[in-house]
């Protein structure tokens, strides 16, 4: 465990927070995208498989759990839950997640690190990760702007990648052999798509003002 | 042989 690991976790928790407040609280799932929380369910479901047997510690045991229910009672509440699932639009959050769930399984059957069920499962999750916020991005770009929660929600989920990207660079630079071609790639990927959203995030956040973010 | 791959991070 490393600081860049440990703050990149600590992120992806506070998106979960802000999500679950903003749902709960502000009763409305409005801008947020159903499609994307539904592929990171099937991240978490799928990749945390080995929660019965990996027991490589107590924090990451623990971490799979709560992203396990936190990103399926998400997607439970949007679907099913009144009045959450009155607010969302499905004509706007269409985005096809087969044409993301497909190749990503190909890719999962092909490049993985042992060619083992769980192990193809794995690799299909990592790469499911690297896009699954691109329903969300699409519906933020029809919306041309953005609520500021969704905003700060985006933002916590880009720099848990981001500081994962950090993490991998220490540990590679700190630990011998340590090799994981399939995680840097894709947490490449994935932090790349959330540049342009950073871009406009900033700008609309550096006065201090909390203007609304803006996506052209 | 090759021992499976470790995956210590979530």
């Amino acid at each position: 465990m490393n600081i860049f690991r440990f703050l990149g976790d600590m992120s992806h928790i506070l998106s979960f927070v802000i999500l679950l407040l903003k749902i709960t609280q502000g009763k409305s799932a409005a801008g947020i995208s159903l499609r994307t929380q539904e592929l990171y369910m099937i991240v978490f479901c799928s990749r945390y498989l080995d929660l019965f047997w990996n027991f490589s510690s107590l924090y990451n045991s623990f971490l799979k759990v709560v992203f396990i229910a936190c990103s399926s009672a998400i997607v439970y509440i949007i679907r099913f839950k009144s009045p959450q699932k009155d607010t969302w639009n499905p004509e706007l959050d269409n985005f096809p997640i087969q044409y993301l769930i497909g190749p990503c399984a190909v890719a999962g059957l092909l490049i993985n690190q042992d060619w083992t069920p769980f192990e193809m499962i794995w690799a299909f999750s990592i790469y499911l990760e690297a896009v699954a916020i691109l329903p969300q991005l699409f519906l933020l770009q029809k919306q041309g702007e953005v609520e500021n929660l969704t905003s700060h929600y985006v933002a916590a989920l880009g720099a848990y990648r981001g500081l994962y990207l950090m993490n991998w660079v220490y540990r590679y630079f700190t630990e011998d052999d340590y090799l994981q071609r399939i995680v840097w790639f894709a947490g490449t990927v994935q932090t790349g798509l959330y540049i342009d959203f950073f871009y406009h995030y900033y700008q609309s956040k550096r006065g201090g003002l909390s203007r609304p973010v803006k996506l052209p | 042989g090759k021992e499976p791959p470790v995956h210590d991070e979530l």
